[in-house]
């Protein structure tokens, strides 16, 4: 799971 | 990635090719607002800050420097191209970009998820990709006669809209702590947007006639 600082969507 | 992020992101890059195609092949830009196209490039230079210090996947670093590159490409084309310039309606697309840039910028600073530079950035451009069409559905309603390409190319950036919203409702469901109010109430703002766009699209559709947006 990603943490929430990381943006995975464009 | 789920069916509906990934119809989203080929919906968008669909909407991008289709207004590349209209200016490589027929050499013009008439329709298309050059305001709202720098607007997108200032918001995908400001949220992909993180493309090389922030690996996500190899499919999400070659969209990225797509949609960097279609962007500012675009933009070279209707500011410098010698004939596509000339097809640009410069009279009729004068929305001026910092009613959107300044107040997007001050709600990033007041209204973000951790106060950094690059979270800054990455929610200004939230908050101004869900306003940035403004000016190209301004000029659409002033010049009215829309040619299909540039009917298709809105009608696509609403679709990649409507569909990051399902895929948002997906992840809620499937992922424990998929929790954005940020990214939700923009894209929520964004997408509605174009509801008024969509209705009109969908009559002319019905109907078989030419899309004509009313005065």
């Amino acid at each position: 799971q990603e943490s929430d600082d990381e943006h995975d969507e464009l | 990635m789920n069916i509906f992020r990934l119809a989203g992101d080929m919906t968008h890059l669909a909407s991008v090719l289709v207004l590349l195609l209209k200016i490589h092949t027929i050499k013009s830009c008439a329709g298309v607002s050059l305001k709202t196209q720098e607007l997108y490039a200032l918001v995908f230079a400001c949220r992909y800050l993180d493309i090389f210090t922030n690996f996500v996947s190899l499919y999400n670093t070659v969209m990225k420097l797509i949609f960097l590159g279609s962007s500012f490409s675009i933009v070279w084309y209707m500011r410098y191209h010698k004939v596509v310039r000339r097809s640009y309606d410069k009279d009729q697309d004068t929305f001026r970009h910092y009613f959107l840039v300044l107040p997007c910028l001050v709600l990033a600073l007041l209204i973000n998820e951790k106060f950094t530079f690059k979270e800054v950035m990455w929610t200004f451009s939230l908050y101004l990709e869900a306003v940035a069409i403004l000016p190209q559905l301004v000029l659409l309603q002033r010049t009215r006669n829309i040619d299909n390409l540039t009917g298709q190319y809105v009608f696509l950036l609403g679709a990649y809209r409507g569909l990051y919203i399902l895929n948002w409702i997906y992840r809620y469901f499937t992922e424990p702590h998929f929790v954005h109010w940020i990214t939700w109430i923009s894209g929520l703002v964004q997408t509605l947007l174009y509801a008024d766009f969509f209705y009109y699209y969908y009559q002319s559709w019905k109907n078989n006639q030419k899309l004509h947006l009313p005065a």
